[in-house]
């Protein structure tokens, strides 16, 4: 099977509503630092059902997308700074705050029939998870991801920015666990 | 759990040599490096660990953690793709794994990025060099529009992969 | 002790916005980012911690930890700088600080160095990309010589430093 | 002042006496992985005083150059291949063994004086420190350093590989400590 193309809502540095792909057998992720391509690999690690603490946050709410807007009086003198250069005033703490959000992953099975991945967070901070649009519990949707080969308690597929020089170096427990969790 | 355990053990050992022979091999040295996995103490192997050694080509024996920044990244992906020789996940994701790498190293994880992706291996590659994008089937190009403070994407195949 | 300790903390509180600013500005953000550090205590600085902020240009007020691989790279060398102009070593040596930076932001760090070496500060800097090392008055070249199996070195003076 | 040059004798990948430099206000060091460009900067750290688990080596005779012997049985396998790729047999296990070595800098302060700092391993382990070609004790050898604003606990002034990114988002504790070091 293979991963055809991600749909975000409100999703890290993605602001609404938004199409990611389509992708190939071999594709790549380019841009400017800071412009988002880490955002994107936490989008699917998200989808797969990846914890918030390994996607750089430390909780769920901080994987939806946040606007400009200055949160603490620490900023009143930043503010000052972002409203002379132009910047609109686009988010109240409100509309942050209710701000919900998904991650769908549109995927192809080796049989070229499609499935549809969504976890979503809701305006309270409940995590959903749907296949193929309705909704399921967990264990259910990782069961349809281990059928499809995706073990993400291994995550051996997944290389985080920065992990790849501790792989080869880990210790020898750590890969037996590895191995461990693949056999 | 010892046999399953076991099966996988002796599957990635027997691969892991081959494959990071063909990621470390070139003009200078056509053999490529040695690499294998050894178990601590072979009685009940579940319980103890397992230890990887890699030597890049004409290189002596030595402690993984001697190994140059390049030379750890090259062993770690050969580690990756044996593991995945045995349980094939369809899609691999990876965040700049070439940051530590020089050319003549980015070169040969292009090539065998290329050479293995298929309709049941998918690589999905953050990077920043052109050396390695730019083998790639499409490009997914990340920037942030100003205007609206957010992230947005767009795609492009590139022709010439068909070569 | 706490004047000392006090002495240090607002001379590169004072520092660290500029340098951050003259490291983070472009064409397109002539600004530049921003950049402070606060005190967790400021009952007894030296019991508690100092937490630094960094934001890239137009972007928002955000966490450390949030920031992208590139961005911590240019927070991480503005801070070192401004503790470097309280307490100025002689030299610097930096050993592929620029791995997760984009060719904009690798420029940038280039033309820093250049402005700022001198004969009281000196920078010794590995890299693997020429649009850094092109940049240096000279290049210390390392090769492994096969037949002796050992690492030798030559160097060689960049003519067009004098530009 | 400034590093002119560095001296070095079968220091880890630097096999003999070797002369590296001179050293400009702007040098950089290049080369392939696995050349030794790291194992450059360990020497440069090595002769200031720091400590050899900081320089990727649990003690100091693992600072010392290596050839190409093999170690243990286990390697048999590899002898074989190391000897059908041609590589002559270098180092039996008691040459490397008796080897020393050394690093020595040689440095310029502000009137345009040299100074010679130099750090050597014996045969037996043990470690000398000479000041301008005179044997001198650890102290005094730091305090001529600290004179030149080298000040070895801080360590602000080397960044090695792979640690750029930490020092961003270092605890503010560790902050603390590093700005009370150089106070
Ligand atoms: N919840 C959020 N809402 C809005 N923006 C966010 C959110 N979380 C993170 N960001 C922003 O996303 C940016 C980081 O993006 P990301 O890490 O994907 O960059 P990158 O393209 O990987 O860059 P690099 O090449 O430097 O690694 C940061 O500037 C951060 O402020
Ligand atoms: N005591 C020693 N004797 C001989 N060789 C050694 C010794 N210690 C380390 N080495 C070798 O030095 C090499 C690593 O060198 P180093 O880390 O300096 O590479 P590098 O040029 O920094 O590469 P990269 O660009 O990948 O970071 C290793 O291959 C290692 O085997
Ligand atoms: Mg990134
Ligand atoms: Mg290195």
């Amino acid at each position: 099977g293979r991963l055809v193309r991600l749909e975000v809502e409100n999703f890290k540095s993605y602001k609404g509503h938004q199409v990611i792909g389509p992708f190939h057998n071999f594709s790549s992720v380019i841009g400017p630092n800071g412009a988002g391509k880490s955002n994107l690999m936490d989008a699917i690690s998200f989808v797969l059902g990846v914890k918030s603490n390994k996607l750089r946050s430390s909780n769920v709410k901080d994987l939806i997308y946040r606007g400009r807007a200055m949160e603490t009086n620490q900023d009143s003198v930043v503010e000052g700074l972002a409203v002379n250069q132009g910047i609109d005033e686009e988010d109240d703490e409100e509309t942050a705050r209710n701000r919900s959000g998904y991650v769908m992953a549109v995927y192809e099975d080796d049989n070229g029939k499609e499935m549809r991945f969504m976890r979503s967070i809701t305006s309270n901070g409940d995590i959903e998870y749907r296949l193929n649009g309705r909704k399921v519990a967990y264990t259910r949707y990782n069961d349809a991801l281990e059928e499809q080969n995706i073990l993400v308690k291994a995550r051996n597929f997944l290389v985080f920015q920065g992990d790849i020089e501790h792989i080869a170096s880990q210790s020898p427990k750590d890969l037996t666990k590895l191995i461990e969790q693949i056999s | 759990r010892y046999k399953l355990f076991y099966d996988a053990f002796s599957h990635i050992q027997g691969k892991i040599d081959q494959i990071y022979k063909d990621l470390t091999k070139s003009q200078a040295f056509p053999l490529g490096g040695t690499a294998y996995l050894s178990l601590e103490d072979s009685e009940e192997p579940y319980l103890d660990g397992i230890k990887y050694h890699a030597m890049p080509p004409m290189k002596r024996f030595r402690d993984m953690e001697q190994l140059s920044g390049g030379e750890k990244t090259m062993a770690a992906l050969a580690l990756l793709f044996a593991i995945h020789s045995y349980q094939p996940s369809p899609f691999f994701v990876l965040d700049e794994v070439d940051a530590a790498l020089d050319n003549a190293n980015v070169a040969k994880i292009a090539n065998y990025i290329r050479d293995h992706a298929n309709e049941k291996f998918q690589f999905i590659v953050i990077s920043l060099k052109s050396s390695l994008y730019e083998k790639a089937e499409s490009l997914v190009g990340i920037y942030r529009d100003q205007q609206v403070n957010s992230s947005r994407t767009l795609t492009l195949k590139l022709n010439d992969y068909e070569e």
